[in-house]
């Protein structure tokens, strides 16, 4: 009785109660699903050497390949009515979030704010989003290229050589320019983006985006300036979307959830454009 | 066409991997944004010209040679709308919010416009009033320190059957009457 939940028609998604994502529900499929906001810190390196150089604006080099929570209990607060269905998540004083499902929408809504990135303690930071899912995608998961082909990727591999990675996070990571994705035979999950982000599944059932970073070395390839940008006296805030569409990864129903996921993209990608004038006019003279 | 022009040339140059990742010094990262911005603003004029012939298409009274068009509107882009801050829909009385849907087939579009308050009527073009909700700006957004809003609430509305290639206006009003304030739900406090 204490679990909090969102949802529609198409779509149901319920949190625990510390306040963070714990299940989905859509397509007739239920799994447990979590999200959270994570960071890495960010290597210093030694420049002079190829192979050691610090994260920096062509290079994200995490210091260690391990995360670092920025909360254990976000708070939240839930709007409802009749068109749309929100949480408010604050998980701390530089990251909130406002998670919404629309009423008819196949999909949930993530909206993120993450900034300014704090940088008293003297580590730059690279601040991720991440869903674990219930499903086993054993290695694989799937990353677009331009919004076109989905390109398999394979933790740990490369098509066309024997690789041995010594960077795991870093060496796992693929660009994202609208959606990433995994699946087992039963149960897929996808996250569209509305910009071009770095992401990968390090885990089974885990799909991770890099929403924000600001870091304090510049990294030697060139630009010659840390990535520190201090726009208002303050590091800069980041404000944007995913989208999680959920549901069976059976090819036999229709639409299939892939189709869902095409026309999302579309529609999120290519949205209206909005004008808005103010006027003087009736009612009915505007008619 | 030196606006298209200019825009033309500006996403020519925002191919550069500097532009798309960030990779450039932060001085060029203004200029990059000083062009987009004077590109979208001498396009908003470009938009604005089309969006009024097609108005005045529309218009029941006759186009006389040399009239001035009977309606004219100033179809602003709230460029700002992505942090929840738009002048037009925070201070206007009545305004007119137009969508145009640019894919090739027909869309849906839930609206989310920053508000004061909370006492709008939304119309359409048949005379029907739409089902509206308002939900608050999120806080931490609210408090950001360099957003001049007045908008405290977003008032949301289903803009149904944009038509592929075409668009639909919305006439939004303040009234008069009393309306709720969205309140957290109770029962998830």
């Amino acid at each position: 009785s204490s679990l909090i939940d969102i949802g529609n028609e198409f779509i149901r998604l319920t949190f625990d109660t510390n306040g963070f994502l714990a299940n989905v529900e859509s397509d007739g499929v239920s799994r447990i699903v979590s999200q959270e906001f994570l960071y890495y810190e960010a290597a210093i390196g030694d420049n002079r050497e190829f192979a050691n150089r610090s994260s920096g604006a062509y290079i994200f080099r995490p210091k260690a390949d391990r995360v670092r929570t920025v909360t254990v209990a976000p708070e939240i607060t839930v709007y409802r009515g009749d068109l749309v269905e929100e949480v408010h998540q604050k998980f701390n004083d530089w990251i909130s979030q406002v998670i919404r499902v629309y009423k008819g929408q196949r999909y949930a809504e993530f909206e993120w704010l993450v900034g300014p990135i704090p940088i008293e303690d003297g580590v730059g930071k690279e601040i991720i989003t991440r869903f674990n899912a219930d499903i086993k995608s054993e290695g694989i998961f799937y990353t677009d290229s331009n919004g076109r082909e989905m390109i398999k990727r394979l933790k740990d591999h490369r098509d066309t050589w024997r690789v041995k990675l010594l960077e795991h996070t870093a060496g796992n990571y693929y660009p994202v320019t609208t959606k990433i994705a995994l699946e087992d035979e039963h149960a897929r999950l996808a996250i569209l983006t509305d910009r071009a982000q770095g992401g990968s599944s390090l885990a089974d059932g885990s799909l991770e985006l890099m929403v924000h970073r600001r870091l304090l070395h510049d990294d030697a390839f060139g630009v010659d300036e840390s990535l520190n940008e201090t726009a208002y006296g303050q590091g800069l805030v980041a404000r944007g979307k995913h989208y999680l569409i959920f549901g069976s990864s059976q090819l036999d129903q229709s639409p299939t959830l892939q189709a869902v996921e095409r026309f999302t993209q579309l529609e999120k990608t290519v949205a209206p454009w909005t004008f808005l004038s103010p006027t003087n006019y009736s009612y009915t003279q505007w008619r | 066409l030196p606006h298209l022009g200019f825009m033309r040339e500006t996403m020519g140059v925002m191919q550069h991997h500097d532009a798309v990742t960030g990779t450039e010094k932060q001085k060029v990262a203004y200029d990059y944004a000083r062009h987009l911005s004077v590109a979208m603003r001498a396009c908003s004029a470009n938009a604005r010209s089309v969006l009024n012939v097609l108005v005045e298409g529309d218009s029941p009274r006759p186009k006389r040679y040399g009239a001035p068009r009977p309606f004219k509107f100033e179809f602003k882009t709230c460029s700002l709308l992505n942090i929840s801050s738009c002048d037009v829909s925070e201070q206007s009385e009545r305004f007119v919010l137009t969508l145009y849907n640019p894919l090739g087939h027909t869309t849906d579009e839930y609206v989310r416009l920053p508000v004061p308050d909370v006492n709008y009527v939304v119309k359409d073009y048949k005379d029907v009033v739409l089902d509206i909700q308002y939900v608050p700006v999120a806080e931490p957004v609210q408090n950001l320190t360099f957003r001049e809003s007045q908008a405290k609430y977003e008032l949301i509305f289903l803009a149904s059957e944009l038509p592929a290639f075409g668009y639909k206006s919305y006439y939004i009003t303040k009234s008069n009457g009393h309306h709720m304030k969205p309140v957290p739900d109770p029962e998830n406090m």
